[in-house]
């Protein structure tokens, strides 16, 4: 009676603890398992450290998306949109970002398409001023489409290398605030047809399954480039991510691990992989 | 509306004759995958799937029991009636019963708020960053004028964040409440003017916006315990992403640990998280939900009720 190989029982729970606690996901780690299983030996099984090794390479996979590297100088001035849901990291995120470009020779600007929210221009603004960056912002509540848009003429006029345009928060489920997001892309797109070049779509580490949902309709209408995943420095290990980058082939680009203005990191998977499961 | 983990669970009891061990085992993992799917931590989803069992299957017990007694007298016919819901519908139920009783308090409705017995009331808010303080803040400050008829006093405690106390000043301009500010001041010791501050002018509640913080920030964690020994909050409500997945529990034990909350409140319920954290919170600090934020604008705050969490929890 040929019976399906297993992972022992035991090990299989704990495997379960440290995959599942790491918000991995039942669906995600069912497929890593199932992956275990087909390919190891019967005896192999029981071996801890051959199980580990399946689990890493395979998560290491799920995270390898076949996307060229970033390159902030394929076009001048290259436009950036940074989109999320609320409180995910996204103006923390630019401000981190302008000040490594501009470490690295390039002029940037910052849009301050957040028009809506308490004092969110006026943050964008102190991140501009740390970087040595200008800030493009409009009038109060109005239209974010028309500072984006003139931050990209700006940018186009001065001869500056990088736009970066921060959105505000909002969730995937308003209907009416992600219209309003493709209605940012159709005018950024009349400033320049080929922009945005990157539409970054910052993801909060603590969240749970809800990320998928997120990512999948932001994706959706928007036709996001990249991921990245903030707040890594807390007790979140952000595992959803390896189901995400897997089933929207986005390739995550930089990671947050903190609030100044230095704490932003190139992402890399098998970093990534070692911390997640250590 | 059920998930479909719960559905799963419904039908792979249909037909069955009664709930036994057996066929409870396999409801309770389609059970499992629901909460997991929603975010309830796994420690948490373990507890309840024990309790859940213990309650199903003794229940049954009774049942079978009951179904036993003479049918001939008044009692006995309504016993009968009570066996005549089917094992599934039975076994979901218990799943609803041991949720919500898990939610709720022992009254049912919302928690009283803790009333200094002299002086102003202080509420603090805490939580991990962009969790939605700052926007709890507000709707707290306008929630107690509006129902409760107190006059508030918002504290901008958070001197790190970009704009942070901005931010709480245009709030409170749109909100007509006063917003105490003191700036080159220590967190602590704002905290501290500001509830004297409070004390003089008649301030009835003091609601301390504080920083997001990591509750592994040791220096961070410790100025909220020396906030606490100033002001001695009579509220320490810890706000919650609804979206925040199994590090709800890392977070929401080490934050009650260091300095004691009285409560928590999930916020971004607009959005379609299945909010499982709550049960996790629940759980791990034995508070209860206090507050539910359901959107941005100042009014989208409700005091939480049992039965709604639950049953957005099960899908
Ligand atoms: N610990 C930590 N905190 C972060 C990180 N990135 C951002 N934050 C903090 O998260 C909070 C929210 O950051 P914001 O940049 O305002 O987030 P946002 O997405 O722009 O928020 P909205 O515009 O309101 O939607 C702030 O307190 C930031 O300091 C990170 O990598 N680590
Ligand atoms: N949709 C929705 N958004 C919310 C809710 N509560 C807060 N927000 C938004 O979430 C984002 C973060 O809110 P803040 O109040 O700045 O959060 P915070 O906890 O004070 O952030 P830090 O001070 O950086 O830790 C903002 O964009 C808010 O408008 C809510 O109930 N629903
Ligand atoms: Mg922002
Ligand atoms: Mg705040």
């Amino acid at each position: 009676l040929l019976r399906k190989k297993q992972i022992d029982a035991d090990l299989l729970n704990q495997l379960e603890e440290v995959l599942l606690t790491a918000d991995i996901g039942v669906k995600t780690a069912s497929r890593i398992f199932e992956q275990v299983r087909s390919s190891l030996s019967r005896q192999e099984l029981k071996d801890e450290a051959a199980v580990w090794s399946v689990i890493k390479a395979e998560s290491r996979k799920l995270l390898s998306v076949d996307a060229p590297p970033l390159d902030y100088a394929r076009q001048k001035p290259f436009v950036l949109l940074v989109v999320g849901v609320n409180g995910a990291g996204k103006t923390t995120t630019i401000g981190k970002l302008a000040a490594q470009l501009t470490g690295e020779g390039k002029k940037v600007i910052l849009a301050a398409g957040d028009t809506f929210r308490a004092a969110a221009v006026e943050q964008l603004e102190i991140w501009g001023q740390r970087a040595g960056v200008p800030v493009v912002k409009g009038k109060e509540g109005g239209d974010p489409s028309s500072v984006i848009f003139e931050a990209i003429k700006r940018a186009q006029k001065e001869g500056l290398d990088v736009v970066i345009a921060d959105t505000a928060g909002r969730l995937h489920v308003k209907a009416e605030l992600m219209e309003e997001l493709a209605k940012v892309r159709r005018v950024i797109k009349k400033a320049d047809p080929t922009a945005p070049h990157e539409t970054f779509l910052v993801l909060d580490s603590t969240n749970g399954q809800n990320a998928i949902a997120q990512a999948r309709t932001f994706k959706e209408m928007l036709e996001v480039t990249g991921i990245v995943l903030t707040k890594l420095d807390g007790t979140a290990k952000g595992g959803v991510i390896l189901g995400i980058a897997h089933e929207l082939a986005v390739p995550v680009r930089y990671i947050g691990i903190g609030e100044k203005i230095q704490d932003l990191r190139a992402f890399d998977a098998v970093d990534f992989v070692d911390v997640l499961y250590e | 509306t059920l998930s479909k983990g719960f559905r799963a669970a419904r039908e792979r009891l249909t037909g069955v004759a009664e709930l036994s061990e057996e066929n409870i085992e396999s409801a309770l993992r389609d059970v499992r995958m629901a909460l997991l799917e929603a975010d309830v931590a796994l420690p948490v989803v373990r507890q309840f799937l024990q309790r859940v069992k213990e309650k199903a299957v003794g229940q049954s017990v009774q049942l079978r029991a009951k179904a036993e007694l003479p049918t001939g007298d008044k009692l006995g016919e309504k016993a009968l009636k009570s066996v005549e819901v089917t094992p599934e519908y039975h076994f979901i139920r218990i799943c609803q019963e041991e949720l919500t009783a898990l939610m709720g308090n022992a009254e049912g409705g919302p928690t009283e708020i803790n009333w200094a017995k002299k002086g102003p009331t202080v509420f603090m808010l805490v939580g991990l960053q962009g969790s939605g303080k700052t926007t709890t803040a507000g709707k707290l400050a306008r929630w107690l004028q509006k129902i409760h008829k107190r006059k508030p006093l918002l504290v901008a405690a958070d001197i790190y964040r970009p704009a942070a106390v901005q931010q709480l000043q245009v709030l409170g301009e749109k909100l007509g409440i006063t917003v105490f500010t003191a700036p080159g001041k220590s967190p602590p010791e704002i905290c501290d003017e500001a509830y004297r501050l409070a004390y003089t002018k008649g301030y009835e509640v003091v609601i301390l916006d504080t920083a997001g913080r990591l509750a592994i920030d040791e220096p961070l964690m410790a100025e909220l315990e020396q906030i606490r020994g100033r002001v001695k909050p009579q509220e320490t409500f810890l706000v919650v992403d609804a979206m925040i997945g199994q590090d709800a529990v890392n977070t929401a034990k080490s934050f009650h640990e260091r300095i004691g909350t009285t409560g928590f409140v999930l916020t971004k319920l607009d959005g379609d998280a299945r909010g499982g954290a709550a049960l996790s919170i629940r759980e791990v600090t034995g508070q209860p939900v206090r507050f539910l934020g359901m959107g941005e604008s100042l009014e989208k705050l409700e005091e939480f009720r049992p039965e709604g969490l639950a049953s957005r929890i099960l899908g």
